[in-house]
């Protein structure tokens, strides 16, 4: 059937009322990675090339959360994960508790390129991503107000929220509920 | 959190994904998206990228499960995908995946997930909720 492609910007309760100027940059941007993803596979790139481009794309983008516009730990810092994994030859990469890394998923792939494991984690990947000369940039690089306010909802209602909860009044019960 | 899966013509399949996470979570708090097998898989059968609420996804071993029913139970991607979503509880997940031969499945338990797709015989979609 030929080559085919599909990305994701995440899922969660994204309310049918969200504001034309909160949906418009994220329709625009899934459009974006999607010709740049097609253009790609019909230049004959490999898939494992195409997945990391288009994530690097989405990662950059501040309206996702992944990258620039990672969604805030309750102390207020980032912690990205990514992983990527080619299917003939099943091999992997995967790293979590980045701060600093600005494509995660590169330095996923070099994880499992470079490295004889599948997944680093933290002070480990961050010392991993330096000595590979992958880019970092300083925290302030990924935090946007508007994810400095969502955590203050979060706080505020005392949950944990996946990408697109919508705020609620205060709730009883357990904090971990999304 | 942002996931791409792609196939090339010739069948081979790669999967990606990249998060921040949830958002208020523990500092030193791990989701699906790094775990093999929960929000990324890829295998010879197809790939599949994995978003929401990673505590279900990890349970549930989202990504995997896919494959797994393809290949154990026979079933095509999106019969695959269809059904480990739905195993999942409600509103907790969703996924993108495709095929060896060039099927996309898109399927979710959320209000709505930011989804795009294009296939070789000229289909393409950019969505966020039930286009139904």
């Amino acid at each position: 059937m030929g080559w085919a492609i599909a990305l994701h910007g995440g899922a969660g309760d994204i309310p049918v009322t969200l504001a034309e100027e909160r949906r418009a940059p994220r329709e625009a941007t899934l459009g974006r990675c999607l010709s740049l993803g097609v253009a790609a596979l019909k230049a004959n790139q490999a898939p494992l090339d195409v997945v990391e481009l288009v994530v690097r794309e989405l990662e950059n983008c501040p309206h996702f959360n992944a990258g620039k516009g990672s969604v805030l730990t309750t102390k207020g810092t980032v912690e990205m994960e990514a992983c990527i994994m080619d299917g003939i030859t099943k091999n992997c990469g995967a790293v979590s508790g980045v701060s600093t890394v600005v494509n995660p998923i590169s330095l996923a792939r070099v994880i499992m390129e470079k490295t004889p494991h599948i997944y680093l984690g933290f002070d480990g990947a961050e010392a991993f991503a330096r000595e590979q000369g992958v880019e970092v940039a300083e925290t302030s690089h990924f935090i946007t107000q508007e994810n400095v306010e969502r955590l203050k909802q979060a706080k505020g209602a005392n949950r944990v929220q996946i990408d697109y909860t919508q705020p609620i009044s205060a709730v009883n019960g357990d904090s971990q509920i999304g | 959190t942002v996931g791409c899966v792609a196939v090339d013509g010739a069948g081979n399949l790669a999967a990606a994904t990249s998060t921040g996470g949830l958002v208020n979570k523990m500092a030193g708090r791990i989701g699906d998206t790094p775990v093999v097998g929960a929000g990324t898989y890829a295998n010879h059968l197809c790939a599949v990228s994995a978003t929401g609420k990673g505590e279900f996804i990890i349970r549930a071993t989202v990504a995997r499960d896919v494959a797994a029913v393809m290949e154990y139970k026979g079933l095509s991607l999106k019969e695959a995908a269809t059904y480990v979503i739905d195993s999942v509880p409600k509103g907790n997940a969703g996924l993108v995946a495709v095929s060896a031969n060039g099927e996309v499945a898109m399927p979710y338990n959320t209000t709505g997930m930011f989804r795009a797709c294009a296939t070789e015989d000229g289909y393409s979609e950019v969505g966020i909720w039930d286009t139904e």
